[in-house]
């Protein structure tokens, strides 16, 4: 089904968006 | 319980992506983040046209939080 798989898609990009997000955010302490 | 917070951290993420402080984002905001964040131009575009449900070109935080809670919640919230 390939609507299935490009929802799929966008709701893996969007969690990896939001992972970096969460990363970025407690990652990096700044100087 | 945990809604609050979810609400702060979006608003956060908001800031991050909204630079100039504008009140939304546009698909410019979201390609500037190329190089903070391990995304690919081609990435961020298609986190835009995500969030951006009504396809406006405009990321309004609502729209943000929306996709925020679909990402922590799964599809729950429609």
């Amino acid at each position: 089904d390939p609507n299935m798989k490009a929802g799929t898609t966008s709701e893996g990009v969007l969690a990896n968006f939001f992972n970096s997000l969460l990363s970025k955010k407690t990652g990096s302490p700044g100087p | 319980p945990g809604q609050h917070t979810m609400l702060g951290k979006a608003h956060e993420f908001f800031q991050i992506c909204d630079i100039e402080d504008k009140g939304f984002i546009t698909r410019r905001d979201m390609q500037r983040l190329h190089g903070e964040l391990p995304l690919s131009l081609e990435e961020l575009e298609n986190v835009f046209d995500t969030l951006d449900a009504d396809g406006n070109g405009c990321l309004t935080l609502e729209e943000f939080t929306t996709g925020f809670s679909q990402f922590l919640y799964g599809d729950q919230i429609s």
